[in-house]
């Protein structure tokens, strides 16, 4: 089983720390640690790691690809380009060994299943470049929003920002993941993606230390001013990205995955 | 007695809060309250707010401008441009007072005396912009950079972000104030100048909520996890700006306006 999550986003919004957070969060559980503590270099690179976790009693190799400081320059016109670029590349790979003669039994999947996009914790509204970005990402891969670093917000800040940007989002048209049209669904699980989509984006909070909260070891930001518990729901949401992620929603991803996203590229192709 | 302060920095940074938090901390003492909360529109043009404060008996009017949000379209290619002709504008209008041959005996100072610099809290390094930006505002005006909501960083994620932006802002060659070039020192001026400009860019925190820490009322940002003491030097660097920029540099901030970038925009326009 094969799984694959890209983190996109401006330098500095704790992607990289939060690559670490989510293999943490599942594989501490099993008590077998990461191999190495995937390091933040200044990234100039679009950089992926593995690792085999296990999520409902099935192995898994979650894939997670870490892209290059996003939207950083004086003029960022068509900073997303590379990442659409990596995006369909998986695309063409993936297609080159479906319609090869020879192809192998089990195709190696490396397309991107979801891409989750950070957006800096102003308080205010989406940037100009998370509009253009979004909605060239929505196109090419499913898409889930999250609120960066959401620890530097209030609770009423938090849910204000929250919904001026699902205003943006739908004001530009931005169809982030769960696009209810891409899902055959029946009524409870309409009903769970509904719930689903009002929360998102998520606003989530990552770190790979542990600190003590009363008898338990958690992981945790420690601050001057308390403890941000990032396992905790009533601290932030990361365990909603995760679940979401990792549990309930990674058949569906992938299968989004394949038969629209991928679908739509063969086609376009193939007639090409 | 005028003294003219500018906020510049990325929408969302907290500039506006911090414009009135200057006002709370410096106005609430003498019990005499702002007239209005100065309100944050999305600024699409330069505001400003003045208020009479009394600082060391003197009273004095200390007016804070406010600017558009900054290098938050995609392609930001002089952004700073705005910013650097409303500059040049107070020294043209001082100026065309100036050598009026009827001109009045106080001519009105508009000035800005004190360009504070709101860098986004990353963590990691300064961004392409705000090196571009800096390196062109420090040609026309006084600049002191600030770390923007500061309480998002650990204490050391803070120190160690503080070392990169001062190696980030050497590198680029790019003076911010105090330079000491341009002050006539003592010994004991220049020991107190080199303490603040290791400690520049001050990593502030802004809020005009009052909160109730043991027994006193004082300025702070209460979140989820604990208080952050605005006016707590333990805290943040709010108080080492505050006091810099309106008890013990102000009179020197407006002496260098006038006798040093004032003077070399006087010279290139009656050269030219
Ligand atoms: N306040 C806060 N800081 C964070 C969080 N996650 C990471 N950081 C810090 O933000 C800085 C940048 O994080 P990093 O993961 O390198 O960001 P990246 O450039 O997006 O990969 C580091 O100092 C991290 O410790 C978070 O959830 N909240
Ligand atoms: N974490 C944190 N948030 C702040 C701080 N100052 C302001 N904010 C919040 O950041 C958001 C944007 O602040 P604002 O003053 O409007 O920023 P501006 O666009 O730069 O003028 C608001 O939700 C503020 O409450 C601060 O020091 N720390």
């Amino acid at each position: 089983f094969e799984f694959n999550v890209m983190v996109v986003g401006g330098a500095g919004l704790g992607k990289s720390t939060m690559v670490n957070t989510i293999f943490k969060s599942k594989v501490s559980r099993r008590s077998c640690q990461p191999d190495e503590e995937y390091n933040t270099p200044k990234t100039v690179e679009i950089k992926s790691i593995s690792h085999v976790i296990e999520e409902k009693g099935i192995r898994l190799k979650l894939t997670i690809t870490d892209t290059p400081g996003f939207g950083d320059h004086v003029n960022n016109s068509n900073c997303w380009q590379p990442i659409i670029r990596y995006i369909n590349d998986q695309y063409e790979k993936y297609l080159n060994e479906e319609i090869s003669i020879r192809r192998r039994k089990r195709i190696p999947d490396t397309r991107v299943h979801c891409c989750i996009y950070f957006i800096a914790p102003s308080g205010h509204s989406l940037k100009a470049v998370d509009i253009e970005a979004l909605k060239k990402l929505v196109q090419v891969v499913n898409v889930i929003p999250v609120i960066a670093k959401s620890d530097s917000l209030t609770l009423e800040e938090r849910q204000a920002f929250k919904e001026r940007i699902q205003q943006d989002l739908a004001d530009n048209h931005i169809r982030v993941y769960p696009d209810m049209d891409n899902l055959d669904l029946d009524e409870e699980e309409i009903n769970n993606n509904v719930e689903l989509m009002n929360r998102i984006p998520f606003a989530v909070v990552g770190s790979t230390a542990s600190h003590l909260v009363g008898s338990k070891n958690v992981l945790a930001r420690k601050t001057r001013w308390g403890i941000v518990e990032v396992e905790n729901s009533s601290h932030c949401e990361f365990i909603h990205l995760r679940d979401m992620v990792i549990r309930t929603h990674l058949q569906d991803l992938k299968e989004v995955t394949a038969q629209v996203h991928y679908e739509l590229y063969r086609h376009e192709r193939l007639e090409t």
